[in-house]
């Protein structure tokens, strides 16, 4: 299967993945 | 792909017997070893929307309000063949604890948690996924972490886009369903023709559902 694509960058304190990750 | 169960490929049920209880998102998840698509992101999230409107409406009927279910994680959402979605119900559950009455804010929230985990399956806690600006937007405003100056609106934590219908004239079911319906047109607007939004979004599940039996068909024969 192909791979999904998508960029990935460094965790950002003020990204969406900082703020759920606090929920 | 993950070799580290050799007997059950992403741990899911390759016996084809899953009937109408369909696919999880955990075992589509861990069959892939692989994020989910934005595309399949919008779908489930738009299937999700539909199934818990449905049940909200259902307990309404019933005089219950409120909500059994809070979705703790992948494995409570359940892509069927026909690309609908089942929310697993709590009442079933032998926690007491899922017996417990959520608002629509709550489990709309832990829809959003959920579908962004799925996006970020596999990634470093130190990682982040670029995601498109109009997903990034619905997964703030579904988990409610969009800054609004402090005024939050208590209609779900959406803002009332939309003219009232019959159903708005009852209270309860305006407790109940407004946030989700929001939730169905950000999910639909996303669309070149949002009409299509059921139809679409249906078939993106299916399509998620039956790729992934062939990827379990296929590394079942391969093992």
């Amino acid at each position: 299967k192909e791979k999904a694509s998508y960029n990935v960058r460094p965790k950002h304190d003020s990204g969406i993945k900082a703020k759920l990750s606090m929920k | 792909k993950d070799k580290s169960d050799d007997t059950n490929p992403g741990g899911v049920n390759m016996d084809c017997g899953d009937g109408e209880e369909g696919l999880s998102l955990e075992e589509i998840l861990k069959l892939y070893n692989q994020p989910i698509n934005e595309e399949q992101a919008w779908a489930v999230c738009y299937q999700c929307c539909e199934s818990l409107l449905q049940g909200s409406r259902r307990r309404h009927s019933r005089g219950a309000g409120g909500y059994a279910r809070r979705i703790a994680g992948a494995a409570d959402v359940r892509v069927r063949r026909d690309g609908t979605v089942l929310v697993q119900d709590g009442q079933d559950s032998s926690d007491k604890s899922r017996l417990s009455m959520f608002t629509a804010t709550e489990v709309i929230e832990s829809l959003g948690i959920v579908i962004y985990k799925a996006l970020d399956y596999g990634l470093k806690e130190t990682e982040e996924r670029e995601l498109s600006p109009p997903l990034e937007h619905l997964i703030d405003r579904m988990t409610n972490v969009v800054e609004n100056d402090g005024d939050v609106s208590r209609d779900e934590g959406f803002e009332a886009t939309e003219e009232e219908d019959e159903e708005d004239k009852e209270p309860q079911e305006v407790f109940n369903s407004r946030g989700f319906r929001n939730v169905l047109k950000l999910c639909a607007a996303h669309l070149p023709s949002p009409s299509d939004a059921p139809d679409h979004y249906q078939a993106v599940c299916r399509a998620l559902y039956a790729e992934t039996r062939d990827l379990g068909t296929f590394l079942e024969k391969i093992k």
